[in-house]
């Protein structure tokens, strides 16, 4: 059975895309197979990933309007994608018993991976629930700045509703913090009230600012792909150890 | 009547509070009276300008639960703050007649602001619509890169929808660059796209990255108190004189 792991914050551009196909990528290139799961009406993982528009994505698949069927990316890469649709799913789907099951309903019957990456829409809305209940863990990207940090304990207090009442397994995987520049005293500040606060629960591994990650969704590429040296693909990789490290304890 | 302008982009992160609450501090300074309308469950807006609870809020207004009445945070500058009640709304409202014209109906009896700017979550949900609404104008920040950019065609589609059968005097008031860096060849290149698709559309003023912006919110003080000669306050009042100067014409 896979492991299921979302990426979620409801602040917005705090790198939960950026985050999970990066993450996804690395864990291909060790062999893993990975499915990345684009639950963000944006379809920003998707597109990264070089798919526009497929006709089976998750919302046909969410509304049982077709079987889950996933796209073969690159080597052990696969992808489920968005839709714009998904933003009318939280409308048409709260009167429906047990709404917060239907994506791990969906996932279920995936034998062919070892992963999946869930990526969640700046909102902790019914989709997002949805990826909890399916998940064994979570993680938080987070910047280093006074607005990214105000929202995370009403994350982290969804998060314990869902364990306690719709998926008792599920646990804070870890505080991923992101674009960090050493030399800027805010981010240094912001990182010691983040440490204080989640202790061991923060990732050793930070992810420093760097340009190529802006800029390798535009190639359809990874950043291993695209920028192979860069700081970006080096820490993506060092934390995707970190990851792996705390999936076999 | 009060002038009315949106900061909208279902894109996270790209400087939607940062530049609503810098606009309408540099208004107040002007010695417009000016409204700042946090319509964002993550209540970003009202936690920059102090204000962390409130009995009083866009939730509870919107609700009918009680009557309009706004904080006078600053000379000139008041707030209707946020809740994370606000989280619910979409859900709650989506059966109400007219619901799009919620916030329209509760901002009406206002008499004693010149502008009001609301501030929208990363969505384009029933609040963002009833932003859209009420409206006279929207401005849409975004920021140098392809993920950011991608979602600016929807937004618009969305829009022309509310001004066709919603609310005619909407129209897009421009489009602003934010988190701008010169030295970075992304930036520069995402520019001219974005110049290309929207021309004039497209403010003349360009807000650089600066540290402060992300400084300021924890201190409670607006970018002109909080670091008067940075370039976040020189771009900002520069931003808001074009903005004076759009909507005199
Ligand atoms: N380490 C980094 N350094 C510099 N830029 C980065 C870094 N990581 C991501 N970015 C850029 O920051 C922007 C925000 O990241 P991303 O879109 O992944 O955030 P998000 O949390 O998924 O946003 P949303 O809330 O809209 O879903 C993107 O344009 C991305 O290219
Ligand atoms: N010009 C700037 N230079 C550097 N940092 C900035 C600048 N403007 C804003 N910031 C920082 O960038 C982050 C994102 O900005 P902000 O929260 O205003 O975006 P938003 O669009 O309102 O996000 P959300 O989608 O979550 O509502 C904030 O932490 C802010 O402090
Ligand atoms: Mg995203
Ligand atoms: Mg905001």
């Amino acid at each position: 059975k896979a492991k299921i792991i979302s990426f979620i914050n409801q602040k917005g551009g705090v790198t939960k895309t950026t985050s999970c196909i990066s993450v996804a990528s690395a864990m291909a290139r060790k062999g893993l197979k990975v499915l990345v799961c684009d639950l963000d009406q944006q379809c920003n993982a998707s597109a990264s990933l070089g798919v526009l528009e497929a006709e089976i994505n998750a919302y046909s698949v969410l509304k049982g309007q077709c079987d889950l069927d996933i796209i073969n990316v690159t080597d052990n890469l696969y992808l489920l994608p968005a839709s714009n649709d998904l933003a009318a799913f939280d409308l048409e789907m709260s009167s429906e018993p047990g709404t917060e099951f239907l994506l791990k309903e969906a996932l279920q019957p995936l034998k062919q991976v070892d992963v999946i990456l869930i990526d969640c829409s700046p909102s902790l809305g019914l989709l997002t629930l949805n990826a909890l209940t399916a998940s064994d863990s979570y993680i938080c990207p987070v910047l280093p700045n006074h607005l990214s940090v105000a929202g995370m304990s009403k994350l982290v207090e969804i998060a314990d509703k869902v364990q306690r009442r719709l998926n008792p397994r599920l646990s804070l995987l870890g505080v991923l913090l992101s674009q960090f520049n050493s030399r800027k005293i805010l981010h240094q500040d912001t990182a010691s009230v983040i440490k204080a606060h989640f202790g061991d629960k923060l990732f050793r591994t930070v992810i420093r600012e760097n340009i190529s990650l802006a800029e390798a969704p535009s190639s359809g590429k990874s950043i291993f792909d695209y920028a192979p040296q860069s700081n970006g693909a080096i820490d993506y990789m060092n934390l995707t150890n970190e990851i792996l490290e705390k999936l076999l304890q």
